[in-house]
């Protein structure tokens, strides 16, 4: 009510964007990509393949109400509440990776035997708030 | 589960520096038979303890390994995961591990018995330190490349003769056990490089006391033609065999190991159960007892 009183006259689709700013913050918590190359880290002459590796990563803020969106649990909220009434040094739930897939490495070992080798959990692939 | 939470703090970077062997290295916490199964673990520690500017490279000598192996392992890798890396979703691969060995250098003695035409016969001694106790062989395969072009023929029979050596006592060598595989390769000219022998029945035992050297003779004659006519060696072959590597397909049971089994398990998360087929009466029950469950909850 008191909001509705301050706004400003907006027409109803600035209105939208006016209320967005209360339920999805700006930069909201997602899946960002990253690639790099492992020669970038100078391990190319033992990791054979693959060339590019992408592992992505999470990154943004998360909701105050945070629901079925992330799948996260009531603990989330309960944290942020603790944050925000409570204990400010409680920190506020954090975004990170919730789901990761696999990576196939063919890498030569220091006795010059080959091993391809699949590795779990290398590749996030989706973020949760937590 | 020695790393896991532990903030690398510079006074690890120390530590890690360390070469592998001293008491100072935190790998070394790692129980032995997972130490080697992180292959990727101490690189990536160590970057994050010296904050990257040493690469890794420079820390551990590593010796090159055979052009012909590596480029089977590189095929073997197209045909197992795509170019960004991500496992193919291949039901018939159990393996999450594949290890190839070549023989170790001393020992790689090719001696023909000319007398007898084209018998190829190697002493092959492999070290298979690398292999984890938590890594279970599911199949070993010795495998050869041919490097000759081989002569434009529909087929050649080939009989391979294998034993394994034990160390006596007294330091001399005498065959334990031995085995005997007939192949049969049928060629289109020049196309096909490798050929696999499949020994996981002879090599089972030998892996399961977790041998860490094998020593075997292995014995190779190719005939030309489809048999039975070419029961005698009057018309061998002459192809130049390059001493096989040894081929491991491993099921690592380590928790940074990828079971294709477990993801499948993880994706039917919620399995749809079967409602129970009983009379119309027992419905009414089960959803009644349903009901007061969910009420009671």
């Amino acid at each position: 009510e008191e909001n509705l009183q301050e706004a400003p006259t907006t027409s109803p689709s600035d209105l939208s964007q006016y209320f967005k700013q209360f339920l999805f913050p700006q930069n909201e918590c997602e899946l960002h990509n990253f690639r790099l190359s492992f020669s970038q880290l100078k391990w190319d002459k033992w990791i054979i393949a693959p060339h590019r590796y992408s592992p992505q990563y999470c990154k943004g803020d998360c909701p105050r109400v945070v629901g079925h969106r992330y799948g996260s649990p009531v603990h989330t909220m309960v944290q942020n509440i603790i944050y925000e009434k409570l204990d400010p040094s409680v920190p506020k739930p954090s975004c990170v990776p919730a789901e990761y897939s696999p990576l196939s490495v063919l890498t030569i070992e220091p006795d010059g035997s080959i091993v391809y080798k699949e590795y779990e959990d290398m590749i996030a692939t989706k973020c949760t708030c937590r | 589960p020695h790393y896991r939470g532990q903030v690398i703090s510079d006074k690890t970077s120390g530590l890690l520096a360390a070469p592998e062997d001293s008491e100072l290295n935190p790998l070394l916490w790692l129980p032995k038979s997972v130490r080697h199964g992180y292959a990727l673990l101490p690189p990536l520690l160590k970057v994050l303890s010296d904050q990257g500017h040493q690469n890794w490279e420079s820390e551990v000598p590593r010796l090159q390994p055979d052009s012909r192996a590596l480029r089977y392992m590189k095929r073997l890798y197209k045909m197992s995961a795509t170019k960004d890396g991500i496992p193919k979703a291949n039901k018939s691969h159990l393996y999450n591990t594949v290890r190839l060995f070549t023989p170790c250098s001393e020992c790689k003695h090719l001696h023909r018995d000319l007398m007898k035409g084209d018998v190829h016969s190697v002493d092959l001694l492999f070290n298979l330190d690398r292999v984890t106790a938590l890594e279970h062989l599911l199949k070993s395969v010795l495998l050869y490349s041919f490097d000759t072009s081989v002569p434009n023929s529909s087929s050649i029979t080939c009989m391979c003769h294998l034993s394994a050596k034990e160390h006596g006592f007294s330091g001399q060598v005498c065959p334990s056990i031995s085995h005997s595989i007939a192949f049969s390769l049928h060629f289109e000219v020049r196309k096909r490089k490798w050929v696999e022998i499949d020994v996981t029945s002879f090599l089972q035992p030998l892996i399961a006391t977790n041998r860490r050297n094998i020593h075997m003779a292995v014995n190779v004659t190719c005939l030309m033609g489809e048999p039975p006519q070419n029961t005698k060696l009057e018309n061998p072959i002459n192809m130049a065999l390059v001493p096989p590597s040894l081929l491991l397909y491993l099921n690592d049971t380590s928790e940074q190991a990828y079971h294709r089994w477990n993801s499948l398990r993880h994706k039917r998360k919620n399995p749809v159960r079967p409602r129970p087929r009983n009379s119309p009466r027992g419905d009414k029950e089960n959803s009644q007892g349903k009901r007061a469950s969910r009420r009671r909850r």
